[in-house]
């Protein structure tokens, strides 16, 4: 409850006509930008914690962490560029049924798209402009954004993409191959011993 | 190229391709399209439900105005005021450098105007609008003058002196140029007289041909219409005077000690004001105007297929 209160505080300091319109001192500015980003860092452990209440009760998946990509207005988000392998969950906040383009900044070059049903999405790599590249301060590796249809997202419901780099799904299918051949392999020498071990 | 996209398939990458503008080049899709002329790299017209618009877009700025606030006259352009030397504004450039990427999601032309200019022109598929997203900054000032630089769109229209803009959560409102509805109005300042607050849309109308040219933006922002036909929105400000309101700093902002960079988006509708499949201009604007005020909310974990299902 503190940290919703605490982004309703944030929201009504800028609702004052300097923070509307842009006529406070540089310093008063840069003091804006630092309450809304504490205050929208608390309301996210909020939403997190929401987002997680309406998933699945199972143990594994109430264990999200969430994260936003508060920088994508310079095509930056730490958690995409980093991750070979990750979830996108999507929040429809509309009372009817929408569909969405989501984009997002990577750093490979080629990705698969899956839903929740594990049935590949069409989707489409852009490059990200240089000028958006060569922003001095922008450290990021992502040169291309990812870019997929979010179709058909429920009312004030949730959709789970995965992004998988290609590589990286061609290498859990090999290594899945591969254990798949070793179980076969066991089972064909079974013993008793084998289903103690933690393999 | 350089970046090897092109031989890439498994992201819809193969029909990316890059090339430099010498014919005009179309991007769009069943819907709607956009042709850039090949000669100068900047938008030529639009086509919307088989009904070709043309339209010219380009960036301009206007100089501020540097005075001493001493009297009226001699005030400075600044935080509060829009004041511009010129009543015309200076073109950014003549001739604009573009890529075009084709995909199977959308097809967008990235456009380079100048070392402090740059747009990306995109039409997703299934979608009704043409988005442009554009990047600004930071503003040169090594030659002692503010510059508040706008984007134009110029159409054929005869829109009779009227605009249309929102402001502050009010309904659209008619906007006529030079005129006040209740008193004989003289304006001195012609440009920033005709400025009007624009909250969510901007719009020009050809009753005569039943055409709309609208300008939805993610951000309030200062429009107008200077001329028939014509809609302008201001996407950013840097200015070297104070104009004595109350600031007491010019509107100079730097992060990490170069002046700033603002990028934003504008989504564009033109075409017939009844709009097509029973759905009018104006009911497909306040339909995606809610999706962008309300657009979804996007987090990114570590997982499983399993948290996937």
């Amino acid at each position: 409850q503190a940290k919703i209160v605490g982004m309703m505080e944030a929201m009504g300091i800028m609702q004052h006509h300097d923070a509307i319109t842009g006529t406070e001192k540089q310093a008063v500015a840069d003091d804006y930008a630092r309450i809304l980003s504490e205050r929208m860092s608390g309301c996210g452990d909020v939403t997190r914690k929401a987002i997680n209440n309406l998933l699945s009760d199972s143990d594994e998946a109430s264990n999200l962490e969430l994260k936003s990509c508060l920088l994508l207005n310079i095509s930056l988000c730490e958690e995409t560029e980093s991750s070979e392998d990750f979830l996108v969950t999507i929040y429809n906040p509309i009372s009817h049924v929408v569909s969405q383009y989501v984009r997002l900044p990577v750093s490979g070059d080629s990705y698969t798209v899956t839903d929740y049903n594990d049935e590949e999405t069409p989707s489409q790599l852009v490059p990200i402009p240089d000028s958006i590249l060569n922003i001095a301060y922008r450290n990021s590796s992502a040169r291309n954004e990812i870019v997929f249809q979010a179709s058909n997202l429920p009312p004030l419901g949730l959709a789970t993409y995965r992004v998988t780099l290609a590589a990286n799904k061609l290498q859990g299918r090999l290594s899945r191959d591969l254990e798949e051949s070793e179980e076969s392999s066991e089972d064909d020498h079974s013993d008793d011993s084998f289903e103690e071990t933690d393999g | 190229n350089d970046r090897g996209l092109e031989e890439d398939n498994d992201n819809g990458g193969e029909e990316l391709e890059k090339v430099e503008a010498e014919g005009d080049i179309t991007i769009g899709n069943d819907l709607i399209s956009v042709s850039i002329d090949g000669s100068n790299g900047r938008v030529k017209s639009i086509t919307n439900n088989g009904l070709e618009i043309p339209v010219q877009q380009e960036f301009l700025y206007y100089e501020g105005v540097q005075g001493n606030n001493a009297e009226v006259l001699n005030r400075s352009s600044g935080a509060y005021i829009f004041r511009p030397i010129s009543s015309e504004p200076i073109s950014i450039s003549e001739t604009v450098s573009t890529s075009v990427h084709k995909g199977v999601l959308v097809e967008e032309v990235h456009q380079v105007f100048n070392d402090w200019v740059s747009q990306v022109i995109r039409v997703y598929k299934g979608e009704t609008h043409v988005e442009f997203e554009w990047l600004v900054g930071p503003i040169p000032i090594s030659d002692n003058v503010g510059k508040e630089p706008i984007t134009r769109f110029t159409t054929n229209f005869e829109s009779e002196e009227l605009f249309y803009t929102d402001s502050n959560g009010r309904e659209l409102l008619e906007r006529r140029r030079d005129y006040r509805p209740t008193w004989t109005a003289n304006l001195t300042e012609p440009v920033s007289g005709n400025y009007y607050p624009v909250t969510s849309k901007i719009l020009i109308r050809d009753q005569n041909q039943g055409l709309e040219l609208a300008v939805l933006n993610d951000r309030s922002q200062g429009g107008s219409s200077m001329k028939d036909g014509q809609v302008e929105i201001m996407v950013h400000r840097r200015l070297l005077s104070d104009d004595a309101k109350g600031v007491g700093e010019a509107l100079n902002e730097t992060a990490y000690g170069e002046g700033l960079l603002a990028r934003g988006r504008h989504f564009v509708f033109a075409g017939e004001i009844a709009g097509s499949n029973n759905v009018s201009l104006a009911a497909q604007e306040r339909l995606l105007a809610q999706r962008i005020l309300l657009a979804p909310w996007v987090f990114i974990s570590r997982g499983s297929a399993a948290q996937t299902r």
